[in-house]
């Protein structure tokens, strides 16, 4: 892994006695491309070695017999605290209903997580309705349904409507008529760069006033992580993050770049694509996986 | 700003940027920059403008030449749309349902995604608005019955292009992969003269990960060509050339949109020309 990569690096440096800084900034470069093969924006990356380097080049590494484990642990405790550090527990509304809403990218995962959700916050008590605000992709509505039956949870939805903000209105209306507690919001997947389709979140914003907007993220995606979030952040003011498919092979460090360009939380991972597999985010977890 | 000044050692920082920016990631990016600086010497280049130009042109082979899809004639030819999940397999079919059947084919696809929610409901608009027949099994039906069904269907129905839709899986999940495996020989069994193409499905988003897809998919069944979609936002799909060179796995469309039309040939020069505009 990177401890042994490093320890090899500073070896080859150190056959000529004391460490010096300068090595040390080799060495780093190292941990650079790790983060870059696991897919940590590249600005990220600059701005977190800089910000260990003081750390790196301290006498907990230049004394230290392994220095190459050394900086594996200082990359690692860093990390940690990049990841983690805010709470990640989800607002409830001190007047109800809650209302979330979900947004992301097309096939994100939203619409599952949006299941999964349901699931959890019942669990935990709540009374949950869905609410099927996607009117583009065919059958949409459906799968919404289709996950609310699986878990008897309604779905409210506005067959041919096409005012988005309107649908989402009603669905809050209908679950306090109902003396529901949460509100479940699922969008269609859009591209950050869509003006009209985030003018359309932002009309269901002021129409409902969610609680949580979360940022739903493919935990497989790359350097464009960054726009992604940036762009819906800007738009809405995100209050989270879900890092979904994390049940495959991808290191994820898209959830670095998230964390560190929107300072916002991960609350969240998708391990799965039944309506169980929905996790609270671990930063020294996710740390972990990142190195590799 | 890459003009026609002429260039330092920071110019390829500047260019090793650009490439890894848009997920050619760290190994890829390497072998393009000292295949640029080594050309460089050999060719003499001396401004900005003509650096450019030239990884420009080493980006392009290595996507290697044009490789359209392979349809044939006279004959069933099946395509098998394969990936991890919501990379946009299903409107890809709707797509290529459309093209084909624009182009004058008879056309069929196959709902062989039994296990997600709505999943063949989905596929059914989108043969309803290419105007092409669906084969279909109830939700939870093994996706084998389908693909065994369709085949025979499209067979009787002397139907020429056969798309079948799968599940999204993961690589990493065997049983998935296996089951894909079954399903290839399914219809090497059940349509032995067929043409196939076998594509996989990769999103533009994906970062390195998508290499990882292309090699562990290309293990379990021969993918013929690479559907990269989702290129108009933001995310420039560099992985590909990564692709390119690792499993040399031909790149044949792209999809641009989520409409029925959005479906393009892939074109390597254009590519390449998008990569440092
Ligand atoms: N393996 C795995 N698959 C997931 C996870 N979350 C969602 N999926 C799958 O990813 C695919 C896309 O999920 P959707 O919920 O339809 O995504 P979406 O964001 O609603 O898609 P659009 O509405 O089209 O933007 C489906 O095949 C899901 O089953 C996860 O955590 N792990
Ligand atoms: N912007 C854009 N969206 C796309 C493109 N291709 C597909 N999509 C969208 O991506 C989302 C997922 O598409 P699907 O066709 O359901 O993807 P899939 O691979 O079949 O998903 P699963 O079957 O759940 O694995 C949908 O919202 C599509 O409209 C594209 O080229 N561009
Ligand atoms: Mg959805
Ligand atoms: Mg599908």
């Amino acid at each position: 892994g990177l401890g042994e990569k490093l320890q090899a690096a500073l070896k080859l440096l150190r056959g000529k006695g004391k460490l010096t800084e300068k090595d040390i900034s080799l060495a780093l470069r190292e941990v650079r491309m790790a983060l870059l093969a696991a897919d940590v924006n590249l600005q990220v990356v600059r701005d977190f070695i800089s910000a260990i380097k003081e750390r790196a080049v301290g006498g907990e590494v230049l004394e230290s017999l392994t220095p190459g484990q050394q900086i594996v642990k200082i990359v690692h405790e860093e990390l940690v605290k990049l990841l983690g550090g805010t709470t990640n527990r989800l607002n409830m509304a001190s007047k109800p209903p809650t209302v979330l809403l979900l947004v992301g990218l097309q096939g994100a995962g939203k619409t599952t997580q949006a299941g999964k959700l349901a699931q959890l916050l019942r669990k935990q008590g709540k009374f949950p309705l869905l609410v099927a605000c996607d009117v583009y992709r065919p059958a949409a509505i459906l799968q919404l349904e289709t996950l609310g039956k699986k878990l008897d949870i309604p779905v409210f939805s506005l067959p041919g409507e096409m005012n988005v903000a309107e649908i989402a209105r009603q669905g809050k209306e209908s679950a306090m008529r109902q003396g529901r507690d949460l509100v479940i919001i699922d969008t269609a997947g859009r591209l950050h760069i869509d003006e009209l389709l985030m003018q359309e979140l932002k009309d269901v914003q002021k129409a409902v006033l969610p609680h949580e907007v979360l940022l739903v993220v493919d935990g497989m995606t790359g350097q464009d992580a960054v726009q992604v979030a940036n762009s819906f952040n800007s738009a809405l003011g995100i209050d989270g993050i879900i890092m979904t498919k994390l049940d495959g092979d991808t290191r994820g460090g898209a959830a670095l770049s998230v964390k560190a360009v929107t300072g916002k939380p991960i609350k969240f991972i998708g391990v799965g694509e039944k309506l169980d597999a929905l996790e609270v985010f671990h930063p020294d977890r996710m740390a972990s996986r990142i190195l590799g | 700003v890459i003009t026609g000044r002429k260039f330092d050692d920071s110019l390829y920082e500047e260019l090793e940027e650009l490439l890894l920016l848009h997920d050619v990631g760290v190994e890829a990016t390497a072998y393009l920059i000292a295949e640029l600086k080594k050309q460089v010497k050999e060719r003499k280049i001396a401004t900005s403008d003509e650096l450019r130009h030239l990884l420009q042109e080493i980006a392009g082979k290595t996507l290697g030449s044009k490789q359209p899809l392979r349809y044939q004639e006279d004959t069933l030819n099946v395509y098998l749309v394969v990936g991890v999940n919501g990379v946009g397999k299903t409107t890809t079919i709707g797509k290529l349902a459309e093209r084909f059947k624009k182009g004058g084919s008879k056309v069929m696809v196959a709902a062989g995604d039994t296990f997600r929610a709505a999943a063949s409901s989905q596929l059914q608009i989108w043969a309803t608005r290419a105007g092409v027949a669906l084969v279909s099994h109830a939700d939870g039906a093994d996706p084998a019955a389908v693909v065994f069904d369709a085949l025979h269907a499209a067979r009787s129905r002397h139907i020429d292009l056969l798309i079948i839709d799968t599940a999204g899986r993961l690589h990493n999940k065997s049983n998935l992969m296996q089951e894909l495996g079954k399903i290839k020989r399914i219809i090497d069994r059940e349509a032995p003269n067929a043409l196939q193409e076998i594509l996989l499905v990769i999103d533009a988003t994906t970062g390195q990960n998508a290499l990882v897809q292309a090699q562990e998919f290309a293990q379990i069944v021969p993918v013929s060509g690479i559907v990269l979609t989702k290129l108009d936002g933001t995310a420039k799909g560099g992985i590909v050339l990564a692709i390119a060179k690792e499993q040399k796995i031909p790149i044949k469309l792209i999809g641009i949109g989520e409409k029925l039309a959005d479906l393009r040939d892939f074109d390597p020069q254009e590519f390449a020309a998008a990569l440092f505009a």
